[in-house]
Parts: C-alpha cells; structure tokens; sequence
C-alpha cells in the first residue's frame, strides 16, 4: 500500500517551478 | 499462479509497453497544437536536442552495459521518448486546466524542463526493466552484477550533465500526470526524490546554492537557524 506524499499546493505546477509565470 | 518476482517484473514491463504503445514515437496532433500556440515554436529545438540526448544515452549505456547490449539502450530510449510525450501532454492539459492558458512557449522552450521529464521517462522506464536500483538500496536484485548496477540512479543525471535540483521538479508533476504508473514505479521515483533532498541537492556543485545566494540577496533576509534547530 505505497502512497506518494503530494506536496505541491494547488496553485503550484510545473510552470511555476521552471518559473514560466 | 503465484506471483514471484520475475513474474512481478514481466507484468510491469508489460503493462508499461501496453500503454506505450498507442503514444506514438512523434508529438500526438494535441501536442503539435501546444507547439504551434507558443509565441516560439519549439519542435525543431526539441527535435535536435532528442538526437542528441539519444546519442548520449547510447553511447553511455553501452559503455555501462556493455557494446552488445547497444540495441537495449536504444529500445529503452525510444519507450523512454514515448513515455516523455505521454507525459507533456497530460502536464501541458492540467496546466491550461489550472490557469486557463494555452501559451506555454517559455516552459516548452526550456531545455532544462525537456532535459529533466526525458530524464525522468526514462529512469521509470529503466526501473521497470530492473537497471536501475540503488546502490545503497534494499531491493536491488542485481547486486553483484556491476553491469547493471552502474545504470542506476543518479546514473542519469551524469549521462545529461542534469542538476539533481532540477531532475526534482519533475518528479511530483510527472507521478500526477499519469495515474496508470505502478506502485512500484511511484515508490522508485520517492526514493530518487529522497535522495536528492537528503543528499544529492547538497553536493557543492549544486545551483541551489546559488539560488540560495540570490534569495538572500534579494531581500528575502530570515533570520539563520541556529545549528541546533
């Protein structure tokens, strides 16, 4: 029974983190 | 019959190929329309840089793997590009989802984010197949056999001259976009994400030192913990 700990917030994607906005 | 390892292994490799194979080995007419919406078309950029990954990853799995296996490396590329337009797709309809844009020319021209989720395919790819494991893991049913071991991760990051910080990024949005990934394949990339939090992030070569630098500079000025806390 493994599962992955989501610990992005929802306003945050991979935009965000290669700081496209 | 019962379920053994080899048995597990097979079933993941080929649930992995079953769904691989209705992705084409070129961008799907959804991702060519993402390609085209950019403000600058990155398919050609992306083309070449493909090529040249591939060529790379060739080069080293077989030196890795040894020169006879050269036809696995290019079998384990090709699902691994597969894979890397599965998962652009899904990433590029939850982003437009989320923010209501269809421009997505500045990430879709960042050869960092192409370099890290083609990196990524491609580590759950070779995890399916056994290659990589962990040197220092506890499931690593090919210890003993150096030719395999030496593909494990990190061993990726090294082939793209890839930062473990930026190899992170992907990870989470990577395990979201595709729910069909297996258990296993989840647990492989958390203990890679692990990793390079506890300990590959850290190493002195890393940019996160600098971005540190430029945090600080830029205002953000917290107080330092003290070594205790």
């Amino acid at each position: 029974n493994h599962n992955y700990h989501f610990g992005l917030e929802d306003h945050e994607g991979i935009s965000e983190l290669f700081d496209c906005d | 019959p019962p379920q053994t390892p080899i048995r597990a292994a097979m079933t993941s490799i080929q649930q992995l190929r079953g769904d691989l194979i209705s992705s084409g080995d070129q961008p799907s007419t959804t991702l060519n329309t993402y390609f085209k919406n950019c403000t600058v078309d990155p398919t050609q950029n992306m083309l070449t840089r493909l090529e040249t990954l591939e060529q790379l990853f060739s080069q080293r799995f077989g030196q890795a793997v040894g020169p006879r296996c050269l036809i696995l490396g290019k079998q384990r590329f090709a699902l691994g590009v597969r894979l890397y337009y599965k998962i652009m797709e899904a990433m590029l309809k939850s982003e437009e989802k989320r923010l209501s844009v269809q421009n997505f020319s500045k990430l879709l021209n960042d050869a960092t984010f192409h370099t890290s989720l083609l990196a990524c395919a491609l580590e759950v790819v070779m995890a399916t197949y056994g290659e990589s494991s962990f040197k220092t893991g506890g499931y690593n049913h090919a210890a003993g056999d150096s030719a395999e071991t030496d593909v494990c991760f990190p061993w990726i990051l090294h082939v793209f001259n890839l930062a473990a910080f930026d190899f992170y990024k992907v990870i989470e949005s990577f395990i979201k976009a595709d729910p069909t990934l297996s258990k296993d394949t989840v647990k492989h990339l958390e203990t890679c994400e692990n990793l390079i939090m506890e300990r590959i992030a850290w190493r002195t070569d890393s940019p996160l030192f600098e971005l540190l630098k430029q945090e600080h500079e830029g205002g953000a000025v917290e107080q330092v913990e003290t070594p205790a806390s």
